[in-house]
């Protein structure tokens, strides 16, 4: 061993560093090329995505929340912000509070709130857009498979948890469960908030929100990188799932939660709590809001209570619905 | 974050998006 060792050269820090780098620079760039023939970038292996999970993304996200929650000096306020405003582009003109002061820490600056007169909502489309954002992807649900980005996708019923069957007929498939008639199809469209969009979330059309039903979970990024990585993302992240009923039939609004943002509020559901320290894998936890017919639902609202009788919760097109929150 | 629609709508719905186009709330998604 002893002589052996004196044969071999003793490895030089740099070119080891050149090999090994430059090793890895040419896997990056054949696994690029083969995107770049058109292949859909290689999916997570369930490994990669165990691992990905097993990263303490929750704790992060609470000890980030925290931070968020630290109230800042007066004279540091406008540094920070601006450098936020900076980093992510934020359009400090349409924010119904301009004066960078009044916010006492970077939880509540996220959580600004628009003027109302930079909003205007479509008057000739039954549907618009709930939130600010980048179309990540929309379409035709084929089967029981939504699209999160091109190429990707996840289970509708693994998304929206257990339905109420209609009826006894047990051979219908999820999509058809959720289809009141068979001249209407199911369509998707997913909006992706970057760090420096306005956060709260808006009802995009006029709908009845008949049950909230609450999946804790992990809290990966929902950048589109890995959006385009992580098959069955939106089924694996923390979300709040509103389904009820609109002029069409069924309809239902999600709000996935991320790493930095792991809070989600929504105004008419107090009882609602994300990003909690300890949940059960797996689990979900309801809250029904069409009343049995003695029962009158009141619930409390950003405004005082919502009305709500026996049918659900009703919320008119741009109404203020909830928010993403920081932590 | 990201919000996901998910809705039941005549089969001749149309979207009127972009892939990848930038959206705020109260524009128009489709009809």
């Amino acid at each position: 061993l002893n002589t052996g060792r004196g044969l071999l050269p003793r490895p030089r820090p740099l070119p080891l560093l050149l090999l090994t780098g430059g090793g890895y620079l040419g896997y990056q760039h054949y696994r690029k090329r083969g995107q770049e023939d058109g292949a859909p970038p290689p999916l997570a292996t369930p490994t990669q995505v165990a691992l990905y999970r097993s990263f303490p993304t929750r704790l992060l996200s609470r000890a980030w929340g925290r931070l968020n929650g630290v109230e800042l000096p007066t004279w540091l306020r406008k540094p920070v912000y601006s450098l936020y405003i900076w980093t992510f582009g934020v359009n400090m003109q349409e924010a119904a509070v301009e004066d960078l002061h009044h916010y006492r820490n970077l939880g509540e600056f996220f959580r600004r709130r628009l003027k109302p007169a930079v909003r205007p909502i479509c008057a000739s489309s039954c549907l618009i857009s709930p939130a600010d954002g980048r179309i990540l992807h929309f379409g035709r649900v084929k089967n029981s498979e939504v699209e999160q980005v091109k190429g990707v996708t996840y289970s509708l019923e693994n998304f929206l948890g257990p339905q109420k069957r209609r009826g006894s007929d047990s051979s219908s498939s999820f999509r058809d469960l959720l289809l009141s008639s068979p001249d209407n199809d199911l369509f998707h469209a997913v909006v992706y908030l970057a760090p420096g969009d306005y956060h709260c979330f808006h009802s995009p059309t006029d709908w009845r929100v008949e049950l909230r039903r609450h999946f804790p979970g992990s809290l990966m990024s929902v950048n589109p990188g890995v959006a385009r990585w992580v098959k069955e993302l939106f089924c694996l992240n923390e979300r709040v799932v509103l389904t009820g009923q609109w002029q069409h039939g069924f309809f239902s609004l999600t709000a996935v939660g991320a790493t930095n943002v792991g809070s989600i509020r929504v105004y008419f559901d107090q009882e609602l709590q994300t990003n909690a320290p300890h949940y059960s894998k797996g689990s979900f936890h309801d809250r029904n809001y069409v009343a049995a017919d003695d029962q009158v639902l009141r619930v409390a609202g950003e405004g005082g209570a919502v009305p709500v009788d026996g049918e659900g919760v009703a919320l008119h097109r741009g109404e203020a619905v909830g928010e993403f929150n920081l932590g | 974050s990201t919000i996901v629609l998910l809705f039941e709508a005549p089969k001749d719905f149309n979207f009127h998006l972009q892939p990848g186009q930038r959206i705020r709330v109260g524009e128009g998604l489709g009809s």
